[in-house]
């Protein structure tokens, strides 16, 4: 079990030096094992540097550098060990246009290998979906869903 | 196993049974505040086993039962299927089949049923069934609302718990 | 010290249950004071209404109606006992584009009493400021302030 | 005490010194992630007398002080002054004065300063001037990135709390 989760670690942490700079355009990012007897009880730390600055703690960095390292670490873990779908609630929400941007392209790459479901109010977003659903409350409090084309899901969704 | 489709009918605000056909790369939920979107993750993660009310948002487990709205009563029962398709890495029991679907259901008087292509099963049988296929109700393949950040400001011991999924 | 509390609960409560219907097209809400030997121990509870719907608890509400009910408490304090400014932090990521609206026009509409600073990345909320300020980091690491018009702020902010 | 300016220098991302004037009734602060604007309500707060360093996201205060990036060194001061217009309600103190501009400084070396309209005062007399004010580091009136959800999701104690910064 401990070769194991230190294989993996290995691994994530290789996809993860690799996403992150992908997603922020340059900076980068580890992830290190805290001191432990053993590894199984210890922890893992985040170390991240986006372009530009000098190496801060996480707790340093603004909610959109924070979401989109975390999204870096989810993508890493994608890549070392992909799940049939992957489902995504809003993660856009921190983020600025630019940095939507590229998660999507991302997103499109993972796409071809694994099934992504995407909740958002984002326009850009949206644009990537190959096929997109709207739901509405027409009668109040009942949901309803209903499949809708990219402009009729900007004006629903906005 | 990829998703192909969600059923939901009584469960939370869709009163009415609804559908969503999911078998396109990437598919996109869409629509105004409230309307019923984040449900829809907490149909498929409640169908998959999830066994705490509170991590979908209730406060019991009957609260994913249709409460009733201006127009409508309560309903009495809360259903939600998810049919996955089966692939060579699938578990070994689903291999005859080209897809499985997971059922499960929850009645006011707070009887409950799973079912697996529509045969009665136990709640071990679904957690076995979605075991080491890495799509288990806790691991990153489900980023709920609001938690993006939480994996960045977790403590080191839970993000080497979340580590330990991809294992 | 109770009668204030008390006094000021009350009409905290009579704002919210305005607001609230505003800023949600409609519905009701009311705060309620937890049972307690002295109020000064007790808590308080929020129950609303959002339009159409049954009553719910708040943890059954969506991301964006908890955000659009906090901001009625916060606006109902506001009309109660104005402070002199109000700085909002990017209070409208979980929003859609309908709430948005809504929410800009209660702010405008406020700030004829006190003045607000907003900081957003949101198309909507920036049309309604008097003056935009772009916060820019052409030198990596760096911040610099500077003055711009609404269409520089909708491409400096994206 | 409407603000009419904040000008920081050495704070945060904020290495050369950077002037913001809100004198209109409605302003907005955007930019891409991560530029800084954030920390000008860290400023804001830090300047009316915000003792606790994890409330500025930082490990200890000398995080507030510019830390240096690729191209520059480390600043030895952060700085910010934020000016406030007095009006009829301002604290009897200040009531002499058209505006009054409130100033904290802190060094490499951990000493700290504090100055009124430029004369050298105690952090007692800053957290005083806003006293009553409604305008404290904790009212209503600062809402912080995140945080806008926390006030439905608190516990009914601290609602209370809440409320009873209005009283
Ligand atoms: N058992 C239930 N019966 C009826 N309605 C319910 C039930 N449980 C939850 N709801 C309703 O569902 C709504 C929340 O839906 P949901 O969280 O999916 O919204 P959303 O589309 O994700 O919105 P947002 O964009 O704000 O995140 C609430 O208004 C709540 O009243
Ligand atoms: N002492 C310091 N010295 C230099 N840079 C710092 C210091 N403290 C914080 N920073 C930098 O400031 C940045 C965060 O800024 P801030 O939180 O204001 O961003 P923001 O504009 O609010 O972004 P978002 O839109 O993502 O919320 C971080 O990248 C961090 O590295
Ligand atoms: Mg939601
Ligand atoms: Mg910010």
């Amino acid at each position: 079990c401990r070769e194991r989760f230190v294989e993996t670690f290995d691994r994530v942490n290789e996809q993860f030096q690799q996403v992150f700079p992908r997603l922020f355009r340059g900076g980068k990012a580890r992830l290190v094992l805290t001191e432990a007897e053993d590894v199984l009880q210890g922890g893992v730390e985040i170390v991240a540097q986006p372009p530009g600055k000098k190496l801060v703690s996480i707790d340093m960095m603004s909610g959109g550098e924070k979401a989109l390292t975390a999204t870096s670490l989810i993508f890493a873990m994608f890549l070392v060990r992909p799940t049939p779908f992957c489902l995504l609630d809003e993660v856009d929400a921190p983020l600025d246009d630019a940095n939507v941007l590229r998660l999507r392209e991302l997103v499109k790459e993972l796409s071809t290998g694994s099934q992504f479901i995407i909740i958002t109010h984002n326009h850009n977003t949206m644009e990537i979906a190959d096929r997109l659903f709207g739901v509405t409350m027409e009668e109040p409090g009942i949901s309803k869903l209903v499949s809708v084309n990219l402009s009729e899901a900007q004006r629903v969704a906005a | 196993m990829r998703i192909k489709r969600i059923d939901l009918s009584g469960f939370k605000s869709f009163c009415d049974p609804a559908s969503l056909d999911l078998r396109q790369p990437v598919s996109a939920v869409v629509g105004p505040n409230g309307c019923g979107k984040s449900n829809v993750v907490d149909a498929l993660r409640w169908a998959m086993g999830e066994q705490s009310a509170r991590h979908l948002r209730g406060k019991t487990m009957e609260d994913v039962i249709f409460n009733g709205s201006d127009s409508r009563g309560p309903s009495g029962l809360a259903e939600v299927s998810v049919t996955f398709e089966v692939d060579p890495h699938s578990p070994v029991a689903v291999l005859d089949y080209s897809e499985v679907t997971v059922t499960r259901r929850l009645h006011r008087d707070g009887s409950s049923e799973y079912l697996i292509n529509k045969l009665p099963v136990r709640l071990r049988d679904i957690t076995n069934l979605f075991l080491g296929t890495g799509v288990g109700t806790k691991a990153y393949s489900i980023i709920e609302q609001g938690r993006v950040g939480l994996i960045v400001s977790a403590k080191p011991e839970e993000r080497r718990h979340f580590i330990e999924e991809a294992a």
